[in-house]
């Protein structure tokens, strides 16, 4: 995260590979799921042994027994509709929830979240030397409408993307960062309107963020938990 | 710290089995450890191979041939592994081959060899006995003669010769950084024996044969499971923790042919095979040649990985990361992904189209987008329905068609027939110029009550 500050968010959750490397970052839907991006993966048939999501902590490595965190492994990948670039990975089994674990909560379908709403991202990725990246940062942006960003972007952001504001100092999403939150504010909670994807620079001075607008495929995250 | 297990080359989850009219020389072992029965085994002149059963009582069983198809034959047990003596399995030779066990009878000319036994043609002063393997008239090398191993031969003319077995360096040799060797080199460049990758001691590693399935972590062969410019192995000495081995470099390198599954637009699996011209970091940071050492110094020199495409300063894969990576050319920043380089769309050709969500699809189409069959909607295996036809009389849920019962704003869909995909949306795509709305609706009026719920006032504190 370029721009941001330590922070807490604790339905973010760091994706490990086999070596225990932090690779990118994920977002707990409910105890046993975790939504990301398919650019972190090499394929939707990708073999997961060895692969973990990690919890429950704000350090990118915390020590052995750090009180409260939890590391699951990973046991299914599921593509989402084609153009979503989103995946869904099963816990090996389900994460506690407390203080520092919970889930956020999904947005109505096709809902499209109101310009100006207060949002933020939240990653152990790149920080560019704005930040410590052996901490989760987190960084506020503000919901921008598609039809103002598609000026900055010559129309390129899709219906199923979103963009939030940008901020001169540059503020954004960077390397593994990928497949983290963008998390709204709704009176009294957090809701997963966005999942941040690869773009062309980070923390960009002056340039909005994208995000695949997550209420496009509320129905799919949740008939991937039900089936 | 050598393990009786380094003898021996591992067939797992096979058994021996011998033919009914030697059966009866087999010697059984129970309630021992699997060290223990390599090393008895190891220690035993009559053994050359052992069955052994870790469940439901560990069994060991010691075996006097190996799989040669004549006295022996390998089964499927799911239950056993099968562990052959190298020497009698290998068909190539270490050093000069004294301990070769193999079994060419023919000499370099094609020559037969003498039986070690008979004096005739030629008189000679080798008697056969248990332990100095100069059986029947198979190659030997009992006095270490630099040739490797040889025999008398047949021919009056020709007292001896040598046999031309391989040396195991050169019998597989290593194309680029070899990490596709499968070969049976087992010791390093200086002579030390490798480590057992299924084994801890004297090294603790993370190279686990079962966390990388395809990397082919065999017995205590060389291999190079990280991406290293040669194969290497961990030692048996505790006091070398890894070593290249020594193995052949192809005689020419592979032609510089345009395989057909280079992409140069998008990147397909982890991108190894891509060749594009994007040269800078997701976050736009120029990336560093790689024939180049500065600002990173680095093992990827482009003639040791000459085939993996290390071109210019292209972002490339050459060690099986997740993504196509560089070095970057921030003195701060050692490495980066180039995520930003679209993946390949694995989808398959559409081969028919559908109406608005296509809840009303009708047609025959019965492949999923990635082309995997789908299950019919009548049974439950692999996967059991939740939504078929009994659920939904009305949906002509017939045969495996693609259907989309449930109205899903995704498009027609089926469960699949591969036991790890339960469901997914059909090679159908959306028919030209439709688009399904987009709902505004006020969050206000929803309420949440168990999510997105945080703490805040508690992030100092968990801070150290």
């Amino acid at each position: 995260i370029v721009g941001g500050t330590p922070g807490n968010s604790p339905w973010t959750v760091s994706l490990r590979d086999r070596k225990g490397n932090h690779f990118c970052g994920g977002s707990l839907v409910n105890s046993k799921w975790v939504i990301s991006t398919k650019q972190c993966f090499s394929s939707c048939y990708v073999d997961l042994t060895g692969y973990t999501a990690l919890m429950g902590t704000l350090y990118r490595n915390p020590k052995q027994g750090e009180p409260g965190m939890q590391s699951i492994p990973l046991t299914k990948i599921v593509c989402g509709p084609s153009e979503s670039h989103l995946v869904m990975l099963q816990l090996e089994t389900p994460a506690q929830f407390n203080e520092r674990v919970s889930q956020i909560c999904l947005p109505p379908e096709r809902y499209i979240v109101p310009e100006g709403t207060m949002c933020e991202i939240a990653g152990w990725g790149e920080t560019k030397g704005t930040g410590d990246e052996f901490v989760l940062n987190v960084a506020q942006m503000s919901v921008m409408s598609n039809k103002d960003c598609n000026e900055y972007f010559r129309g390129r952001v899709r219906e199923n993307e979103m963009c939030t504001s940008s901020f001169q100092g540059g503020v954004g999403a960077c390397e593994r960062d990928y497949g983290g939150p963008l998390a709204c504010q709704n009176s009294d909670c957090w809701v997963l309107e966005g999942v941040i994807i690869p773009m062309r620079r980070c923390g960009h001075p002056g340039q909005p963020n994208i995000f695949i607008r997550v209420s496009i495929y509320v129905d799919w995250i949740k008939k991937v938990m039900e089936m | 710290h050598r393990s009786y297990l380094n003898d021996f080359q591992r067939s797992e989850g096979r058994e021996l089995v011998l033919k009914p009219w030697n059966a009866d020389r087999l010697i059984l072992l129970t309630e021992i450890s699997l060290e223990k029965c390599a090393q008895r085994c190891s220690e035993s002149h009559d053994c050359r191979a052992f069955n052994y059963e870790a469940r439901p009582v560990p069994t060991c069983m010691h075996l006097p041939w190996v799989e040669d198809g004549t006295n022996a034959e390998v089964k499927r047990n799911v239950n056993c592994d099968l562990y052959q003596k190298k020497v009698y399995v290998r068909k190539c030779i270490v050093g000069k081959g004294e301990d070769y066990r193999g079994k060419v009878w023919v000499t370099q000319s094609g020559r037969t060899c003498q039986q070690w036994w008979s004096k005739f043609p030629h008189d000679h002063r080798w008697t056969p006995n248990p332990t100095n393997g100069l059986e029947l008239n198979y190659c030997r090398n009992p006095d270490g003669d630099p040739i490797g191993p040889w025999c008398y031969t047949t021919d009056p003319e020709r007292r001896y010769e040598s046999c031309n077995i391989p040396r195991c360096k050169d019998e597989v040799c290593i194309t680029c950084n070899g990490e596709d060797y499968r070969g049976q080199v087992d010791h390093t460049v200086s002579g030390r024996e490798c480590q057992r990758w299924d084994q801890q001691f004297p090294h603790q590693h993370i190279y686990q044969p079962e966390k990388y399935p395809d990397k082919s972590l065999d017995d205590n062969y060389c291999r190079n499971p990280d991406a290293s410019p040669v194969p290497w192995c961990y030692t048996t000495d505790p006091e070398v923790e890894r070593e290249n081995c020594d193995i052949s470099k192809c005689a020419e390198a592979p032609a510089r042919r345009h395989r057909s599954s280079y992409t140069t637009n998008c990147f397909r699996g982890r991108g190894e095979d891509y060749r594009g011209k994007v040269n800078e970091t997701t976050s736009g940071i120029a990336c560093q040649r790689w024939d180049a050492q500065k600002p990173h110094e680095h093992p990827f020199y482009p003639n040791t990985y000459e085939c993996k495409g290390l071109e210019e300063n292209y972002c490339r894969n050459p060690d099986g990361s997740e993504a196509p990576w560089c070095f970057t050319s921030e003195p701060e920043m050692r490495t980066a992904l180039c995520l930003q380089i679209k993946r390949c769309a694995d989808d398959i050709e559409a081969e028919d189209c559908y109406h608005e969500n296509g809840k009303n699809y009708r047609g025959t189409v019965r492949k999923t987008r990635k082309g995997i069959l789908c299950q019919k909607w009548s049974v439950n295996t692999p996967h059991v329905t939740k939504i078929n036809p009994k659920t939904h009389p009305d949906a002509n849920l017939t045969e495996n068609y693609c259907r989309n019962p449930d109205g899903d704003q995704h498009g027609p869909w089926c469960y699949t027939t591969d036991p790890k995909t339960e469901f997914d949306y059909c090679a159908i795509k959306q028919c030209a110029g439709e688009k399904p709305p987009i709902i505004e609706t006020s969050a206000q009026v929803i309420k949440f009550n168990e999510c997105g719920k945080r703490d805040d006032r508690k992030v100092t504190t968990r801070l150290r």
